[in-house]
């Protein structure tokens, strides 16, 4: 394990951490997407199926049940906790997430490596990461003032997706055989940053890239924080409370 | 499948 791909769980814990801490501590949940917290519950469901069969390390393991642990008890807090369900910004949050469970599943049947339940189900899994976050943003836009809670914990989310592309990248040049998309992708990202679009046209965009390959969802995923990553950095460097322009 | 790149990731 490389160190970028060590920092990327870190910051991913991190994340979850944030989250968590919020909702159970300060028993609220405003401005957090339950749809988002629901696809990564069906995200981590369906990519640890191999959990109890293929012991990769005890790291990983442990790793594994963390991140379903913490997803499942978001969710509950979310929808059965008295005290949280009641912050919980439902009219908002109202992005229909069975279009993006969809495309990602006839995707995942479509393009995948092998063609067997567990692997068709990890690559549904990797396509359906790279998009979770889209309720998440457009919450954060509808509402427009953010938290510093819920701030930080979609920063820490975005410094995972770039850390996991550092370790690729990583990973391209010390293990031969391990990605080919990757210049073909990073090619597309730097001509994509070029034009500057905004969150909406990503996601038009992302849906396209997500036919190319598995790994370009995660560079896609990445690309959907850009947007975010420039107002929370001017706000940090401003000093301002976080708002994100329509 | 786990040998499969990218599936000893989380």
């Amino acid at each position: 394990m490389n160190v970028f791909r060590l920092a990327g769980d870190m910051t991913h814990l991190i994340s979850v951490l944030v989250l968590l801490l919020k909702i159970h501590t300060i028993k609220s949940c405003a401005g957090v997407s339950l749809k988002t917290q629901e696809l990564y519950a069906l995200v981590f469901s369906t990519r640890y199926l191999d959990i109890f069969t293929d012991f990769t390390s005890l790291y990983n393991t442990v790793m594994k049940l963390i991140f379903l642990g913490s997803s499942f008890s978001i969710v509950w807090y979310m929808r059965h906790h008295k005290l949280v369900q009641r912050s919980y910004d439902k009219d908002h949050d109202t992005f229909r997430h069975q279009f993006l469970v969809l495309p990602c599943l006839i995707l995942a049947l479509l393009i995948h490596e092998q063609f067997t339940f567990k692997e068709v189900m990890w690559t549904f899994s990797i396509y359906l990461e790279a998009v979770a976050i889209l309720p998440q943003l457009v919450l954060l836009q509808r509402t427009r003032n953010i938290d510093n809670l819920t701030g930080q914990y979609v920063f820490f989310l975005g410094a995972y997706r770039s850390l996991y592309i550092l370790n690729w990248i990583y990973r391209y040049f010390t293990e031969p055989h391990y990605v080919h998309w990757i210049s073909t992708t990073s090619m597309f990202c730097v001509v994509l940053f070029c034009f500057g679009f905004t969150i909406f046209k990503w996601y038009l965009i992302s849906v396209l890239l997500l036919t190319l390959s598995a790994w370009m969802s995660g560079f896609v995923q990445t690309l959907l924080y850009a947007d975010f990553f420039y107002y929370y950095i001017n706000s940090w460097k401003n000093n301002v409370k976080l708002t994100l322009q329509a | 499948s786990s040998k499969q790149p990218g599936h000893d990731e989380l």
